[in-house]
């Protein structure tokens, strides 16, 4: 599943 | 979090700082392109969508924060601060950012990780901050006498990218799954829109010479 941590980054 | 990403994250803190001290010390903003940080003000608003939604780290947060107040208040500066709105050089600045937003925005809409408002967003503004800095390096291409501030923004804004590259090899092949192409390739175009402008700064700085960029 695509957690929001996908876009963990700045 | 890897060494990569923490330096270029600091990298990228400087650029904004060395920004925001030259506009706010001298009061002077000659030789930045107004366009180039309306720009980069859509692109932190588009791509922290989530900053109250999905929480991270204090860190992630408090950065978000960093990048969409400067960001912004640099453009408050640049057009409504009554001594430094007069060193803007709005003739010389004249890149059509519409030219940046519009094929940005419909490639978004063809390439993207999945098709959510957000996640049209997240990319739209990747590809977005990938092309940012042309108006700015149009305008120094322009005005050619390039002041050490300036020279050191643009050069922080470029290596902080470059150093994000590190970190995605990094996270490649210690991360399972971590595979991002979209980000990858937009943020490798951003690093290669500033080789020109490193060849041209590197040489400046080990000859000793004043920033000249070629006509």
């Amino acid at each position: 599943a695509r957690s929001h941590r996908d876009h963990d980054e700045l | 979090m890897n060494i990569f990403r923490l330096a270029g994250d600091m990298t990228h803190l400087m650029s904004v700082i060395v920004l925001l001290l030259k506009i706010h010390t001298i009061k002077s903003c000659a030789g930045i392109s107004l366009k180039t940080q309306e720009l980069y003000a859509l692109v932190f608003a588009t791509r922290y969508l989530d900053i109250f939604t999905d929480f991270i780290s204090l860190y992630n947060t408090i950065m978000k924060l960093i990048f969409l107040a400067s960001s912004f208040s640099i453009v408050w500066y640049m057009r409504q601060h009554k001594i430094v709105r007069r060193s803007y050089d709005k003739d010389q600045d004249t890149f059509r950012h519409l030219f940046l937003i519009l094929p940005c925005l419909l490639l978004a809409l063809f390439i993207n990780e999945k098709f959510t408002f957000k996640e049209v967003m997240w990319t739209f503004s990747l590809f977005l901050e990938a092309v940012a800095i042309l108006p700015q390096l149009v305008l120094l291409q322009r005005t050619r006498n390039i002041d050490n501030l300036t020279g050191q923004y643009v050069f922080l804004l470029g290596a902080y990218r470059a150093l994000y590259i590190l970190n995605w090899i990094y996270r490649y092949f210690t991360e399972p799954h971590y595979v991002h192409w979209i980000t990858w390739i937009s943020g490798l175009v951003q690093t290669l829109l500033y080789a020109d402008f490193f060849y041209y700064y590197f040489n400046s700085w080990k000859n000793n010479v004043k920033l000249q960029l070629p006509a």
